[in-house]
């Protein structure tokens, strides 16, 4: 596909000669549409292409025999190195170790939270899911409901700020010996002051050794203004892409990874407590360049 | 002394990434701007900033933001459906209020029957915006669930049917035929049922609304548009394309959380935000 598409751009730009400086600064071009067209945010596109681009594809490729299909290569093997080097593991701390959600509303935290809460006590974890979201009508249902069908406790308290009941899950999570702290909040708008203060502050209070930025895999240019806007209110330590499971191609993960440059640590790839994925930067390389 | 043929190359680029900054895409902003710089706009004026505006604004004026034939049929049947998270639950919610507004009398069908706490959720929207709800166990069937509202709503003599829907990704073949299946239950209630069927889209959604669209139109023949949270940064510029290939008119936008967070679209106010 995107191979294709890239040797008929060269044979275009070679006519018969040999492929010129010039050329490689079109196909530069060329591959920052396919991003745009992937739904990366404009900046990030530039950022990529202009800086990582361009002082790869030297040499190696003005004498190639096959430039399209090099030019391919090395756009996704630098794609792939930028998304994420090496693996990044959920970070933990003294138990009861607290993990906040963070993110617009509708990305999926809720139900992220509740995979999570599967994938760490499947790894003999005992996790206690924090129902802080007091906001969304019937919320607390959701996440108690989650929490039922994957016998994890899940802790409500009777508290109407998120700090209380955090403190009030960290206490309960100390008598039961539970060790982990996953803490569900409420979605809320980047540029909602009072919304973003109060989840500053619910992050201070919690000291949490991991915040994860749950973003929509089908986000577009909105992807670095929304995650920068959350970097500046709050410690950011990893990101979770969601609803790839289906036909997005995901440029909001290089937006994300580049104006944070934070680790996307999983991706969710459908509705279930079991649709969790760790991110594989190779895959996800692949997807965006389609 | 500009004239369209004219534009300065500079400003026409800002314009482009302005558009390209919204979602409007590359192919629709490099058509809108090309036919700037060629002088083919219809419209004339000096202003390059202007001229796109007119072109857009002529692209997705409707030109009737209350719709005529709306409750021309009782109930008059509208089912909302969209991507996971789009809004669809809260806008249900919204719509019983905004049409209360107008002495309008709605039943909400629950027909997300799968996901945690939907029935609940939409419960207490339904409650907010003054309207009665129809709802089975969990796992029933959606189409059911529509079914019972219908006749419910027919035999009441209530206005308005609203039918909030589960999310679902236009690539999961079988949940768009579970959706088309709905539609279809609709239909041999009402043939002209469902008068409206609108595609739940988030503003911040990229291109992939555009495969939203026509993924949807395919499953249950989507009427119109409902554009949400446009009470953040993102734009929804989307629509430019969704509008240029499959003609879909934005019927509504919402702009918060609140019941009251809900406007008939309006193409001027919609266009300027785009290019600010
Ligand atoms: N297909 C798919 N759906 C998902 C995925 N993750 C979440 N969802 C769905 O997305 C919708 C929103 O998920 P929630 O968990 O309620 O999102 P949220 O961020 O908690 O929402 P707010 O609390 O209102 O901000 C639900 O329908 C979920 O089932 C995913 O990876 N794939
Ligand atoms: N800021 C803002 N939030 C909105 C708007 N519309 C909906 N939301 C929020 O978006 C989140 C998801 O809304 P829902 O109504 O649950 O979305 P849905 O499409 O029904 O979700 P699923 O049924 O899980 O697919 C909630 O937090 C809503 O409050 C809007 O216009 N502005
Ligand atoms: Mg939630
Ligand atoms: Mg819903």
């Amino acid at each position: 596909q995107l191979t294709d598409r890239f040797e008929r751009f060269v044979r275009n730009l070679r006519g018969q000669g040999k492929l010129t400086e010039a050329n490689v600064r079109d196909t530069v071009r060329e591959a920052r549409r396919i991003f745009l067209e992937a739904d990366v945010s404009l900046p990030a596109a530039r950022a990529f292409v202009d800086g990582v681009l361009e002082k790869s594809l030297g040499r190696e490729v003005l004498t190639s025999v096959t430039p399209g299909q090099q030019m391919v290569k090395i756009i996704h093997d630098e794609l792939a190195v930028f998304l994420g080097g090496e693996f990044a593991p959920l970070q933990f701390g003294r138990s009861p170790s607290p993990i906040l959600m963070v993110g617009l509303n509708g990305s999926g935290k809720t139900t992220t939270a509740a995979k999570l809460a599967l994938h760490l006590k499947r790894r003999g974890r005992h996790p206690l899911l924090v129902a802080a979201d007091t906001r969304r009508p019937a919320a607390i249902d959701q996440i108690e409901t989650l929490g039922r069908e994957l016998e994890v406790p899940v802790f409500t308290g009777d508290r109407k700020d998120p700090v209380a009941i955090a403190a009030g899950a960290r206490d309960y999570a100390r008598s039961q010996g539970l060790d982990c702290l996953i803490i569900d909040s409420a979605g809320r708008m980047h540029v909602d002051e009072e919304l973003m203060a109060e989840l500053a502050t619910l992050q201070a209070a919690v000291a949490p050794p991991e915040t994860l930025l749950v973003a929509d895999g089908m986000t577009g240019q909105d992807a670095v203004r929304s995650a920068k806007a959350f970097l500046e209110r709050v410690e950011l330590t990893g990101i979770v892409l969601t609803k790839l499971d289906g036909d997005a191609r995901g440029g909001a993960a290089l937006s994300i990874r580049w104006v944070t440059g934070r680790p996307i640590k999983f991706v969710g790839v459908g509705e279930r407590p079991a649709d969790l994925e760790p991110f594989h930067p190779d895959r996800m390389a692949g997807r965006i360049l389609g | 002394m500009l004239t369209p043929g004219k534009i300065d190359a500079e400003v026409l680029d800002e314009l482009e990434t302005a558009l390209i900054e919204a979602d409007v895409g590359v192919n629709s902003v490099e058509e809108l701007v090309d036919k700037l710089r060629s002088g083919r706009s219809t419209h004339s004026g000096l202003d390059p900033a202007a001229l796109l505006k007119s072109e857009l604004i002529s692209l997705l004026d409707d030109c009737q933001p209350e719709r005529p034939e709306r409750f021309t049929a009782k109930p008059w049947v509208i089912l909302l459906a969209g991507v996971n998270g789009s809004g669809k639950t809260t806008t249900a919610g919204k719509l019983a209020h905004y049409f209360s507004l107008q002495g309008k009398r709605s039943v909400v069908a629950a027909a997300d029957t799968f996901r945690a706490a939907a029935v609940e959720q939409i419960e207490e929207w339904a409650r907010r915006g003054g309207a009665r709800i129809i709802k089975q166990s969990s796992g029933a069937d959606p189409a059911a669930v529509a079914f019972d509202a219908y006749q419910s709503a027919r035999a009441r003599g209530e206005d308005l049917l609203l039918v909030d829907t589960a999310g679902r990704l236009q690539a999961r073949r079988n949940l768009m035929d579970e959706l088309a299946k709905i539609g279809r239950v609709l239909k041999q209630l009402d043939p002209s049922a469902p008068h409206e069927a609108l595609l739940v889209m988030d503003a911040t959604t990229g291109q992939n609304g555009l495969s939203q669209a026509s993924g949807f139109t395919a499953a249950v023949g989507v009427t119109g548009l409902i554009v949400t949270k446009l009470d953040g940064t993102a734009r929804g510029g989307v629509v430019v394309p969704i509008r240029r290939e499959l003609g879909l008119p934005i019927e509504f936008i919402g702009m918060g959380e609140g019941r009251d967070d809900l406007h008939p679209f309006d193409a001027k106010t919609f266009v300027d935000a785009l290019l600010d």
